[in-house]
Order: structure tokens, then C-alpha cells, then sequence
């Protein structure tokens, strides 16, 4: 099914390449995390999660940054984008070191009644937003595509947690925030973010 | 179908990114070529097919640069990497400016008893070498996508193709190159890729 290939998409041309550890010069996810801490002189404390987080909205809907998130327009938004996470590069398909580049965010907290800054390594689904782009154009396939893109974005998550669940090698290094992103009671996917932080 | 869920990825995550000329400052494949060949002094006759070209290997099998293509391993390689198109830069689902990078190769021809050098921006579908890695493994899922892997990708060419030439503003900036590479008895794919010069 559409969500099934999908995840084995991401799977494969990306939790694979980016999360575990090589035995070359290329870094996995949790020295690059490492290094960034020990660079931006962030505590253990303010790094809680230390997993890359995968948001994946029900819509498909993800901003070019999450910083754009509708919930950010007020005035002190608490997410902000965060610099220093290093790239990793990797020669692919013919594309001579192919640049892999995650996002660092930090986020305003109160905790026992002081700020503080979490930082997190977090960003959307890729593989959703392009199927929602899919959907966008008028063409009958693409009407087709519509009416099934909720279950799709499903079946992609579903498949995709089987495929971490079954890697010893990366489980421990992603969570996915699947999240209903259409339904105005639930709490924004910023909320969400922190909640999991 | 699988095939075509991929094509709707391929098209929308990645030709629909990298190709079309965009009103802000991020340069679209034509005017790149343009600048590259400014750049590195090339002149019309011997950049062709001003171009991507995306070369489809019906097993999926793509090596990490087009230089590394066992045809290569010979005295004189033919094909080498040259340096020197420009990324593309674009934040987008939650990536600060992820880079879009492409590839330019040169190739060493003789053309009316004297010898010359093609360029062309040449890579391999990365979407097809990520399904061939979905099959390596040794689950029943695998397994079910191995015996499908020539169909899928079959179908991948064709779902990519009509949605192409559906696409007036990058039809004449892309030429798929399908290729059964499990057939002896056909080219290589780098001669291919020069016949299609
Ligand atoms: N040659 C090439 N160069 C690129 O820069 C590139 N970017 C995308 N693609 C291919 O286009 C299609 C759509 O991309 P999308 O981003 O929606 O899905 C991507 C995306 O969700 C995720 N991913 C891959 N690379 C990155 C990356 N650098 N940053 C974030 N996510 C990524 O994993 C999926 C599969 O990637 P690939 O299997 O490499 O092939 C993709 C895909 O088939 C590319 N192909």
C-alpha cells in the first residue's frame, strides 16, 4: 500500500542513513548530538530526548521551519530555531557527498518557576508533506490521492514504527509524534513537542 | 501502486524542488547549467542536453557516484565527476536551507577522429536505489518487495514519465533514461548515457 512504500522510503533513504553510528568517518545521530552539546555548551538537563523526532501530522501539513508553526505568532514565541548541529554528507546515486542536514530547536520552558531553554533535534516528516503536495494538483489522480491521504500518512506511520521497532540499531535513536493536526481540540504539534521533551 | 507512490514522491519531493526557475533568488536547472558553463568555460557543442538526466536501472542498482560503475574499471575511464554545479538551497519541513545537490560528469569522447569532453548533470532515481535497499533484508516483507522489485520499478518509470510530460514547466528539463542493466546482452549504462548526448 501507498503508506507502506512510503515508509520504507524514509526508512531506508534516511533513518538508515543518518541514525547509526559508522564505522568510518561519517557520525550517526548520537555523536552528532554529542558534539553539538559539548560545542553549544548545553546540560544533560536541557537535552532530555536525545533521539531525532519525527512529527508526522494526520494533514501532511509541516512548515518550512517549525518555527512557522501558526502557533508561534504571538509575542515571545518559545521555539526558535537552533544552530551548530553538524551535517552529514554521504555520496548516493551518483551525487557526490549528498548533504543529510537535521535541525536543532530550542524551546522556552518554565520550569519549577524559572525559564529555561530545552533543545531538541526535531522535524517533519518529508515523505508526508511531498504526498500532500501530490494531492494539490487538479488532476483526477490526484482527487484520488485526497480522499485516501488520511489513511495513507496512517499506514505510513504504522509501518514506519514496525520498521524502527524491528532495527535494534536506530530504535533507540528516533521517536514519531503522529499526531491529528485537523482536529481543533487537540493541542498544537508544539505543545505536543514539549510535552514529549 | 508502489511504483506509482514512489513516482509521486520522486516528482513532487524532488523535480518539482530542483528544476523549475523560481521567482526569488533560488535559481532553477536551466539557469544553474548556465552559470556552470560560464563558470568552467564550456562551451554549447560540448554541453548537449542542457538537462537532468535520471537514469533508471530496472535492478536498481546505483553506485555512489557514476565514476564508481564497474564499465569504469579499465585503464582510461571514460566518466569523471566534475565539480562545480551549485546546490540549492531550501528550508523545508523543518530543515533550515536543506541542500539540493547535483551532479555534473564529464565524459571523454572521440568525435570526428579527435577527442573531446561531454558534460552532462547525470544521476542515478535515488528513490529506486532506496527500494533495492528495502529488499535487502530478510523479512517476509522484504521478501514480497524482492519478487515485485522489477514490476515496481517498471512502474515507477512509467507513473514519473506521463506525470513529466503532463508538466509544461520542467518537460523539456528532464530525460528519464530506463535501462534493464540485469541484461548482458545491452549496454552499460555509461554507454548510454553518452549515446544519449
Ligand atoms: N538525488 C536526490 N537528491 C536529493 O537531494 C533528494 N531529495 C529527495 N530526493 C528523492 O525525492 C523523493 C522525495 O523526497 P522526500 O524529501 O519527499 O522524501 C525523502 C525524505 O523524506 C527523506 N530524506 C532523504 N534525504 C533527506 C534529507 N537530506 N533531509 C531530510 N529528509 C530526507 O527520505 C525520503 C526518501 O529519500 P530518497 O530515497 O533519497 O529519495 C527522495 C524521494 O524518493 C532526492 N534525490
Amino acid at each position: 500500500d501507498h503508506g507502506s512504500a512510503l515508509a520504507h522510503s524514509f526508512y531506508n533513504g534516511y533513518l538508515r542513513i543518518i541514525l547509526p553510528a559508522r564505522g568510518d568517518y561519517a557520525k550517526g545521530l548520537a555523536q552528532r548530538i554529542k558534539d553539538y552539546m559539548k560545542e553549544a555548551k548545553i546540560n544533560e538537563d536541557d537535552f532530555p530526548v536525545q533521539k531525532l523526532i519525527v512529527l508526522i501530522p494526520s494533514s501532511g501539513n509541516v512548515f518550512p521551519l517549525l518555527s512557522d508553526e501558526p502557533s508561534q505568532a504571538c509575542a515571545d514565541p518559545p521555539v526558535q530555531y537552533a544552530e551548530g548541529l553538524q551535517d552529514q554528507l554521504r555520496s548516493r546515486a551518483g551525487i557526490k557527498e549528498r548533504v543529510y542536514r537535521g535541525a536543532a530547536y530550542r524551546i522556552k520552558v518554565r520550569r519549577n518557576g524559572k525559564i529555561s531553554f530545552l533543545y531538541t533535534i526535531a522535524e517533519g516528516a518529508t515523505t508526508v508533506l511531498t504526498l500532500r503536495e501530490s494531492c494539490l494538483t487538479g488532476t483526477p489522480e490526484a482527487e484520488h490521492l485526497r480522499k485516501h491521504k488520511a489513511d495513507i500518512v496512517a499506514n505510513f506511520y504504522r509501518a514506519l514504527q514496525k520498521l524502527i521497532d524491528a532495527d535494534r540499531e536506530i530504535k533507540h535513536l528516533v521517536d514519531l509524534l503522529y499526531y491529528d493536526d485537523e482536529d481543533p481540540t487537540q493541542p498544537d504539534v508544539l505543545s505536543l513537542l514539549t510535552d514529549h521533551l
